[in-house]
Order: C-alpha cells, then structure tokens, then sequence
C-alpha cells in the first residue's frame, strides 16, 4: 500500500491511498484502502490522513478517521497517529502505520510494524526512512 | 491567520520490506524520494494544490514495481491483480475511489476522476473499467502489473498453503506480514 498526504500553500489537504491488496486474498476482497474514514480521510478544518496494515482491522476501526478525529481533540498530527494505531494494536492486536499533517503544516508518522517506508517534504527539505528511528 | 507551509508526507507501505526474503532497501528508498519530489513540486508557487501533489507522488509510487500498488501489486489466489484507490480533499469533503480494477495504470487518477465526473464516491471492477474508457483512461494488458517477485511470493503462499500451515506460521518462518 502506497498513501500521500499534502496541505498547500492556500490551506486545502488532501489525502490519497493505493493498494494493490494482499498476497493471496480471494477475488473481490476489498480492503480498508478504497474506502473514507479507512484508507484515508481529511477536512481542512484539521488535515489529512492516510493508513496501511491489515485492511480488516483498519476498516474495523475505522483508523483514518480515528486519527483525524484525534487531531479534532487537539493531539498534534504525531500524538493522533500514535494514539490511533496503538488503539488498533490493543483492540485489534493488528499492527500497522499511517501519516498524517494538519491545516498548519505540523505532521506526524508512525508504525508499530517491523518497517514503514516514508518521506517528508517542508520548506524544500527531504526526510525519509524506513526503520523505526530513522 | 498565516498560511500553512506546504507539506507533503508520503509513505510506501508497512509490508513493503517482506517479499520472498529479497528486500530491495535502496530501491525503495530512492522510489520514496522520487516520489516525494514529484509531489512536493505541486506545492510550490501560486498554483500550490496538496490534490494534485498526492496524485503525483501515489502515481509515482504506482508505477515502481518496487511497491504495492499499480505494478507490482500482490496477486491474488487466482494469480490476478486486483488494485484499489482512493483520493479526498478536505475543503468540501470531496471524494472518490476505485476498486478491484486490473488493468489501470494509476487507479489514483481515475479515482480522482470519479470524484470530479461522477455523483459517487466507489466504482468497482468492471463498471470502473466503463467509466475508464469513458473518461479516455487508457487501459493496459492486465499481464503487464504483474511482476516475477509478486509471482514467486504467491507461490510460497500457496505452498504454505497447500502444507496445512496457518497464516502465523507462513509469516514466522518466511518474515512475511499479511499487510496490505
């Protein structure tokens, strides 16, 4: 699964989600991915989010809009990602990682699988990593 | 209020370091910069649009064989490509995706279309592919997602399978996680 999120210059997010499923999984099985509130959600009242991991725990929780949801309360993109996908782990015992930024630019990213791949651009910079630490 | 700064985060997947015990890091990573280039040049200057920078690099990714998603997606049991999309702007909780399509290069863009074009926010399958064509979306020989490592990995499946072995125990003994 591949996930971008972006606010711009004039204030709008949005959000995008990929996937090309799971190996093996039955023909037609659809996943958290296609779906809003699951694979991604976003309001320009609060940012945008976007998930991967087992798209049936996902979809359970409905995590992309318990993340943003997070982010409503007042947590930082950061806390809300961490808060979300913890949730998920405790109620689900599903792992997985999600991104997500605010109407101001703060973001946040997170996983508590072996690895996530992600990337981060502001003010021109770069990061990226892929392990936990990086 | 001042505006924000143009932000792009973008990510490649949890599972995506698992494929049959061959990890291509480097690839990743460099398709992960790639992509957050791409992106990011939709923020910047007067026409800054955070759509259109995460269609570009969800794009990007789709087309790295490297990653799960467009080519290179996983297979299913029937040895298919099955890809679903999604997009969503947040000024008026707009929104559209795909489903179960198998022969769009990048079904992100034809989300996006069926956000714009359509009442609805999911085509699946084939009703996707006829909005496809009818919007002027090209459509590709379904052969040409599917990619050798993606094979090799449904065939270890299937093996697994075939042993008796449950879900837990092919992700122990081969590092697989069943991630989307």
């Amino acid at each position: 699964t591949v996930g971008a999120v972006a606010v711009d210059a004039h204030g709008n997010v949005a959000a995008a989600t990929s996937t090309g499923g799971i190996t093996g999984q039955m023909i037609g099985r659809v996943g958290d991915s296609p779906l809003i509130g699951n694979g991604v959600y976003c309001d320009n009242a609060v940012g945008a989010a976007s998930t991967t991991g087992r798209g049936e725990e996902i979809a359970k929780v409905t995590l992309a809009r318990n993340l943003v949801f997070h982010m409503e309360q007042g947590l930082s993109p950061q806390d809300a990602v961490e808060k979300a996908l913890n949730f998920m782990q405790e109620r689900r015992g599903a792992p997985g990682g999600a991104i997500a930024v605010s109407k101001n630019g703060d973001f946040g990213y997170y996983f508590n699988t072996k690895a996530m791949i992600w990337a981060s651009v502001q003010n021109g910079q770069l990061h990226y990593g892929v392990y936990p630490g990086e | 209020m001042m505006a924000p700064s143009p932000t792009l985060v973008i990510h490649g997947g949890a599972g995506a370091l698992s494929h049959t015990g061959y990890v291509d890091v480097d690839g990743l990573k460099s398709g992960i910069q790639q992509a957050a280039r791409l992106g990011y040049r939709h923020l910047v200057g007067q026409t800054s649009s955070a759509i259109d920078a995460v269609e570009a690099a969800v794009c990007s990714l789709e087309d790295n064989p490297l990653f799960n998603a467009g080519r290179g997606s996983e297979l299913t049991l029937g040895g298919t490509v099955e890809m679903d999309a999604i997009i969503m702007e947040g000024r008026d909780l707009r929104a559209g995706g795909v489903t179960c399509v198998r022969n769009i290069q990048n079904p992100v863009s034809l989300a996006r279309l069926v956000m714009e074009k359509t009442e609805h926010v999911l085509l699946a399958g084939e009703g996707a592919n006829k909005f496809a064509r009818e919007v002027g979306v090209v459509e590709m020989p379904p052969e040409e997602f599917i990619t050798e490592p993606r094979r090799k990995q449904l065939e270890n499946y299937l093996e697994f399978q075939r042993a008796g072995k449950q879900i837990h125990d092919k992700d122990r003994e081969l590092g697989i996680d069943d991630h989307d």
